[in-house]
């Protein structure tokens, strides 16, 4: 018996703003990472592999907020966050702050299994991967003129960086 | 924020996240993706889960471990009263109520999200606060479906 779940973010769309057509293209996109890991698992695969395979899958996708088409910071960067665990031994592995690797998962993954680590966080987790034989990719390719839209329309409300950090607890 | 949660067919599980934060963060913010127990946790025992949503609620309720230490609880539990009714086996029920649980707690305190878990039994759950959450779940059963919006009527800014 296998079983897969998968999300890829909460809330970014209200009814009102979402078109059937944009809808079509959420759904496709998340059948299609589904389906990845779906195939591992259904394969006799591993969880590990599974959830690798879909997460990929989405941070290749412009549409979520990872990744390529990750939300941009205050100064108009993507800086990147993302962790894995497998549930088999409870290892663990971490990255956060990361600018330069195209799938910040397996650089996760690789903080678990080739460091002694948990998490490693910006230029210290860059120097890692670039030790592991990660690519460095350009910050242009994570950039998408939908999430510098969306920086453009936060600032244009007259917030200040102060404001934007408010909050929390 | 993506995340993805696994059952393999030997029983073991797995949790991912991965994400770019919040639009316009500085100073290095951390949301809940990166940090092990707030929105990513995966124990055997327990459960596997991902979350998305206002990071630094997650953090301060531990989300994904305090689902999964509450579900093994209840296995536990079931475990030790097996022998007189034959019930070791985890509800989906159970399963949706601990999940609905916690995000309700990361409610009071103020922030919006969800999650996604899998259990050793197979369950696939969803659970989340907003309007709708980017999600999928299939199964060795014959599940395999995709959905966004759910029957709740807020909405969140959370990217």
């Amino acid at each position: 018996r296998w079983s897969l779940a998968i999300h890829g973010g909460a809330g970014t769309l209200s009814r009102d703003a979402m078109t059937p057509e944009k809808e079509a293209e959420y759904e496709a996109m998340l059948q299609t990472a589904l389906d990845a890991g779906a195939k591992v698992l259904a394969d006799g695969g591993d969880a590990m592999d599974a959830v690798k395979a879909a997460v990929i899958i989405m941070e290749d996708s412009p549409l979520f907020n990872a990744g390529k088409g990750a939300v941009l910071t205050w100064d108009g960067d993507a800086e990147l966050d993302a962790s894995i665990m497998d549930g088999r031994d409870r290892s663990a592995g971490a990255i956060a702050g990361v600018r330069t690797v195209k799938n910040p998962i397996l650089l996760a993954d690789r903080v678990r299994t080739d460091s002694p680590h948990v998490m490693l966080v910006g230029e210290g987790a860059e120097q890692f991967a670039l030790e592991k034989g990660f690519a460095v990719t350009p910050q242009s390719y994570f950039i998408t003129p939908m999430r510098l839209d969306a920086l453009e329309r936060m600032k244009a409300k007259q917030l200040s960086a102060l404001d934007v950090d408010l909050k929390f607890g | 924020t993506v995340g993805a949660v696994a059952l393999d067919q030997k029983g073991n599980m797995a949790a991912a996240t991965s994400t770019g934060g919040m639009t316009g963060k500085r100073w290095g913010r951390v949301g809940d993706a990166p940090v092990i127990g707030a929105g990513t946790y995966a124990d055997n025992r327990a459960c596997a889960v991902s979350a998305t949503g206002w990071g630094e609620y997650f953090l301060r309720v531990g989300v994904a471990h305090e689902i999964c230490a509450r579900l093994r609880g209840v296995k536990e539990f079931n475990a030790l009263t097996a022998e007189s009714d034959g019930a070791a086996a985890l509800q989906p029920e159970e399963a949706e109520y601990i999940a609905d649980s916690v995000m309700a707690d990361v409610k009071d305190l103020g922030g919006d999200g969800g999650v996604i878990l899998v259990t050793p039994e197979g369950h696939a759950v969803f659970s989340f606060n907003t309007t709708g959450m980017y999600r999928g779940r299939a199964t060795s059963d014959g599940v395999n479906e995709v959905a966004i919006f759910g029957s709740e009527d807020k909405v969140s800014s959370t990217p």
